[in-house]
């Protein structure tokens, strides 16, 4: 909250934009300005209305360097935007620094995105210190059709408005935390040496030379990819790693994902009849890739580059009792499966579950 | 590339540092030089603040990961909450 607690007293508040930057066409400017007025209209009481007279309480402007606020703004780059706290005059304005690369999509600055935040101090938030918090002071891109209001946000606001008035209250995504024990995770696969753990639109990444655990937005990285990827795994061999989301994959090739992609899963030999793939892990000693789907699981020969014959079999009758995969990765000869909260550890030489463990057990808790 | 004289940029990592302490965590600047020391504590708390903030390793100390955080872009607002 901003000290002192500034908050509007009324809930239909208006808001004017005064001029329009040349990057971007106007009904792009206007369509990002409504997007991020009902981020915040969505989850309080409150209402905006668009004011044509000069009088509004939020005046949204495109400003350059020295603007006469106390606060010039610093070109390129560095400092994006910044808002006022609710009250008269100034109070609640937003000012966007003109020479920034204003956008609708991933490249540049995302004018959604930034618009959201500072309506977050329009309306009496200060900066918040979570990581996945639209308030988290540093820009980071969300595709604008994926973006979800964090609840720590949610919570903000609404300690200041109350909560919205539909009969069903809105609730956001929670930042994952590496040592909540009932932490699950979307997809895991090894990454030259690392593993990368994936949840939601984040990853969470372990180095085996650091102790601590990197929380990264998987746009920050790979910008192309969706969030929520669901299977992946890494082929040492060939220094890629494929990352699968419903009927499509993705292949990373070093850092980055190489050209001509997503493809269809079926040209790795599925049948139409699979929609999504749940799991994944290959087998550098064999060059064998095991895919995991519901209760079955298929076995693709990387080198011969198709499926085995005599595939899907129940996962069940060569893995032992560990239920529906929800990530699997490989490391150091025992593949590791994970299912919920519980990781089963299985050596494939004496195919057997050789240990159990929690989730989170690889980070250092 | 030329590479860039260690006290240049030094100097170059301190005038960052100052001025991002100075922008969002309300580091006031004495410019008298003999209270150098104070100052210098002074400064180091407010990187402390900072880094504990942004969930960083806290050391006071202007490390890679910290200028890194310093580089991003970002809001204009400060993070400390004595901003009206």
């Amino acid at each position: 909250f901003t000290t002192g607690n500034p908050k509007w007293k009324r809930k239909n508040l208006t808001y004017r934009i005064t001029n329009y930057t040349p990057k971007m066409r106007k009904t792009d400017v206007d369509e990002a300005v409504q997007k991020a007025l009902s981020v915040w209209s969505n989850v309080t009481p409150l209402t905006f209305q668009k004011s044509e007279d000069k009088e509004a309480d939020i005046v949204i402007s495109f400003a350059y360097r020295d603007h006469h606020d106390n606060s010039p703004f610093d070109g390129p780059n560095g400092q994006l935007a910044h808002a006022f706290q609710p009250g008269e005059g100034i109070g609640g304005d937003v000012h966007l620094d003109e020479e920034e690369a204003w956008t609708k999509d991933g490249r540049g600055y995302n004018l959604f995105i930034v618009l959201a935040h500072e309506l977050g101090h329009s309306l009496g938030l200060s900066h918040s210190n979570d990581p996945g918090a639209l308030m988290y002071p540093t820009y980071s891109y969300t595709p604008p059709n994926e973006f979800l209001l964090p609840q720590d946000d949610i919570d903000g606001i609404q300690a200041i408005y109350g909560q919205s008035t539909t009969a069903v209250q809105p609730t956001g995504p929670v930042t994952p935390q590496a040592c909540d024990p009932n932490l699950t995770f979307d997809a895991i696969t090894t990454l030259r040496g690392e593993i990368i753990f994936f949840k939601g639109r984040y990853m969470l990444r372990k180095h085996p030379e650091r102790a601590e655990t990197e929380l990264n937005f998987i746009s920050l990285f790979w910008p192309q990819l969706p969030s929520g990827i669901q299977a992946a795994y890494e082929n040492v061999e060939r220094d890629e790693v494929l990352l699968f989301k419903e009927d499509k994959y993705w292949v990373v090739r070093g850092y980055d994902i190489a050209p001509g992609y997503p493809k269809q899963i079926y040209r790795l030999g599925f049948p139409k009849t699979i929609k999504r793939v749940n799991a994944a892990y290959s087998d550098e000693s064999t060059g064998k890739t095991y895919f995991f789907i519901a209760d079955r699981y298929w076995r693709y020969d990387e080198n011969k580059k198709s499926m085995d014959h005599g595939y899907p079999r129940k996962i069940v009758s060569d893995f032992g009792k560990i239920g529906r995969v929800d990530a699997a990765f490989q490391k150091d000869g025992y593949v590791y499966f994970f299912h919920g909260t519980t990781q089963f550890q299985f050596d494939p030489r004496a195919k057997r579950i050789v240990r159990k463990q929690k989730s989170i057990s690889w980070f250092n808790c | 590339y030329p590479v860039v004289p260690e006290a240049e940029d030094e100097e170059k990592t301190l005038k960052l540092v100052e001025s991002y302490l100075q922008n969002f965590y309300d580091l006031q600047m004495d410019h008298q030089p003999h209270i150098r020391s104070r100052s210098e504590n002074h400064l180091a708390a407010k990187l402390k603040e900072m880094q504990a903030f942004f969930g960083l390793e806290v050391t006071g100390k202007p490390d890679p990961e910290t200028l890194e955080m310093m580089k991003k872009p970002r809001c204009g607002i400060p993070d400390v909450q004595n901003y009206v």
